[in-house]
């Protein structure tokens, strides 16, 4: 965050306009693993006593305090030996998502010298209530304790719930602990921001897919960090945060494959466990083909680690020095060691890079289409996830292996991208305090800034890989015109879908019944900000939207509407909305019609509606699968 | 140890809360549990209980336990509780 917020626009202090008294009215329910809550991220000076419509509590047992920045604190995981029950984060993770939501601004921070700048969240001045679902040690999250979550996040009155929680795919909304628990916020009122998933770039992998969830995928932004490693007869540059300074030294240079005495080399080339031997690669540097086990490396006496990735676009933090490269300087290391006798190199201390092609995908975020309504376009909205700068709880190490403590370190992960987001929709909050869920992800969602695929050398997903675009907080406060969609919307939704009597009930909780025309409706008229359907990959497609947009900009105020972009026949009826109130809400119908987009492909294109002065941007994608 | 072994932790989920003043979640929770496993003592049965926002429970379940509560009235659903993973 030392970087991301800046990226995005939303300038420190006084530099963004800001609506300090509602800022600070505004409580960020975060569900994740817990809080490190002496942090100066959640120190509480400045801050008067909670909002009078909090109704949490701090029970975060044992040495655990709150203050008037943390103003709740719960505890959802299981009790174990290792650690005595509380809401502290004993995993980093909870207490770098609640930061970058809404920590406070703290200037000088950085990672061993890399990154330096002013950590921030979205909200400084917002309240954080901390939900703990994850524990260390124990493997993974459980699904009853992040509906307990829910169950007092929504009663607490929190404004937002932002969990970087999920599975590795899209599950049925009857099974998913968030999906339930999200529909019960959307119903009172509280927006939910989840992580879209790390399983990309594959397709498919999505693993947030409810249309009442605003789901994130993560860009890499303007800031890299490089570990440049300098060989014997040249130079090639590699990736990761290397806060260890080897002084420019060289050291000769052994492959993994040729350092053990017990295994074979395809195990040892990975640098798998207890294949190295020590005698073989003390004091020198170690080539891996695998970034997972450089450590193997350091534990063997090592003094450092070259390795590759088929995801070099971020960098990771090691517990000694690595740079992992692509495979192409990776191989070039390679051919150097194997064409020279005494092959040496060094790894150098990390430095950043500016990036000027920023934002792209990451090559990890999860990709679209939508495995259970394929008619829905996930994720949403795309925000920064790599590399980022913010509050760490010092009771985790930093990497594994690793023997430091940080009160500040670097993570990557649409984990980090959510609770961008989740800042972002606070602020927004900030603005418009009676807005709804649905108006609040609208309003992110069309005025985000576009994005191009073709910038990422390994993503071809368009729209599948970041949604609506790159979010714009300052551009967010003023949309124009927005989509709403209420529980009614919603149920009408499920209905369509063929969710009936306790179906229905599963997801709503409301014992309602579908009326014949609810049941005929379709997924894809949703009153959703983007408009996606799958169609056959061979047959000729004509599809139709039914929109309605409320009016949120200025009282008289006319659209016309205008399709970016070839790649579709568009047709917008009627092309035209004039306005003589706020609130006042018209509909129209896009019409798209194309020749089928082939197997496994996507064709898109753009609605814009404006009136001179807004941009309401929306995605229409069609795809066969 | 093999009853232990034959129980996972299902979420037993029922919908929205009653809008009934004398409705109590937590009584309601343990007496289908109760009516279910054929025992007075829930103990290390209930694992949690929903009971502000929206209705329903966690417990230990067999997988015929599961079954019963899961073809109960008040109950909409029950759906194994899974490990997610910090993303």
């Amino acid at each position: 965050t030392t970087m991301s917020w800046d990226f995005m626009g939303l300038k420190e202090g006084k530099r963004a306009k800001r609506n300090p008294s509602i800022e600070s009215n505004t409580i960020i329910g975060v569900i994740d693993s817990g809080i490190y809550p002496e942090s100066e991220s959640f120190s509480d000076k400045g801050f008067g006593p909670p909002p009078k419509k909090w109704k949490g509590v701090c029970e975060g047992g044992t040495n655990f305090s709150c203050n008037n920045k943390l103003i709740g604190a719960r505890s959802y995981t299981p009790k174990t030996n290792e650690f005595p029950h509380s809401a502290r984060d004993n995993m980093g993770h909870g207490t770098h998502t609640a930061s970058t939501a809404a920590g406070n601004a703290v200037k000088d921070v950085s990672f061993y010298g890399l990154g330096n700048g002013t950590a921030r969240g979205g909200v400084p001045a917002a309240r954080i209530a901390v939900y703990k679902v994850c524990e260390a040690g124990f493997e993974g999250c459980t699904g009853d304790g992040i509906l307990s979550a829910y169950d007092d996040a929504i009663a607490d009155n929190v404004d937002l719930i932002t969990i970087s929680i999920g599975g590795d795919t899209g599950q049925p909304f009857e099974v998913d602990p968030t999906a339930i628990g999200a529909f019960h916020a959307m119903a009172k009122g509280i927006l939910t921001l989840n992580s879209a998933g790390n399983s990309g770039p594959e397709s498919s992998t999505v693993s947030s897919i409810a249309p009442w969830i605003f789901t994130v995928a993560a860009s890499n932004t303007n800031r890299g960090f490089v570990t440049k490693v300098v060989l014997g007869d040249g130079k090639t540059v590699g990736r990761s945060v290397n806060s260890f300074d080897l002084k420019g030294t060289k050291y000769p240079l052994v492959y993994g494959e040729s350092a053990t005495r017990s295994c074979d080399a395809d195990s040892a080339r990975f640098c798998s466990p207890g294949c190295l031997d020590s005698k073989l690669v003390k004091g020198k540097i170690v080539l891996c083909d695998s970034a997972e086990h450089p450590d193997e490396a350091q534990a063997m006496g090592a003094i450092a680690s070259i390795t590759k990735s088929s995801k070099a676009d971020f960098a990771t933090i090691f517990s000694f020095s690595v740079s992992v490269l692509s495979e192409d300087d990776y191989n070039t290391v390679l051919s150097y060691m194997n064409s020279t006798k005494n092959p040496k190199a060094a790894v150098l201390k990390s430095g950043t890079t500016f990036k000027q092609t920023a934002p792209v995908i990451a090559s990890y975020s999860s990709r679209g289409p939508n495995t259970i309504i394929p008619d829905i376009l996930k994720p949403d909205i795309t925000a920064p996830g790599s590399e980022i700068l913010a509050a760490y709880s010092p009771d985790a190490p930093p990497s594994k292996s690793d023997t430091r403590h940080v009160k500040y370190s670097l993570l990557t992960g649409t984990s980090m991208s959510c609770p961008h987001v989740a800042g972002v929709a606070a602020y927004l909050k900030t603005f418009h305090p009676r807005w709804s869920p649905s108006m609040i992800q609208s309003a992110i969602m069309t005025t985000a800034w576009p994005m191009n695929a073709s910038a990422s050398p390994i993503n071809e997903m368009d729209e599948f890989a970041y949604g609506a675009g790159h979010v714009d907080p300052i551009s967010a406060i003023h949309p124009g015109l927005v989509y709403e969609a209420n529980k009614s919307d919603h149920i009408a939704f499920l209905c369509g879908l063929n969710y009936t009597g306790k179906n229905l009930k599963l997801i709503s909780g409301d014992s309602v019944s579908c009326t014949k025309e609810q049941t005929k409706s379709l997924p894809r008229n949703l009153n959703y900000p983007s408009m996606t359907a799958q169609v056959s990959a061979t047959k000729p497609f004509k599809v139709a939207f039914r929109r309605t947009v409320t009016n949120v900009g200025m009282s008289n105020s006319t659209y016309k509407a205008k399709v970016v972009g070839t790649k579709l026949k568009a047709k917008v009826v009627p092309g035209v909305l004039s306005f003589k109130s706020l609130h006042e809400k018209k509909s129209f119908t896009v019409t798209v019609s194309g020749k089928g987009p082939g197997a496994e492909k996507l064709v898109s294109t753009h609605l814009i509606w404006s009136d001179g002065f807004h941009s309401v941007r929306s995605p229409i994608v069609v795809y066969a699968s | 140890a093999k009853d232990d072994q034959d129980k996972q932790v299902y979420i037993v989920y029922m919908g929205a809360l009653p809008a009934r003043v004398d409705y109590m979640p937590m009584s309601h929770h343990t007496s289908l549990l109760q009516e279910v496993i054929g025992e007075s003592s829930i103990e290390n049965r209930l694992v949690r209980s929903y009971k502000r926002s929206f209705n329903g429970f966690a417990a230990r379940l067999t997988e015929s336990e599961r079954e019963i509560l899961a073809n109960m009235e008040d109950v909409v659903s029950v759906f194994p509780s899974k490990k997610l993973k910090l993303q």
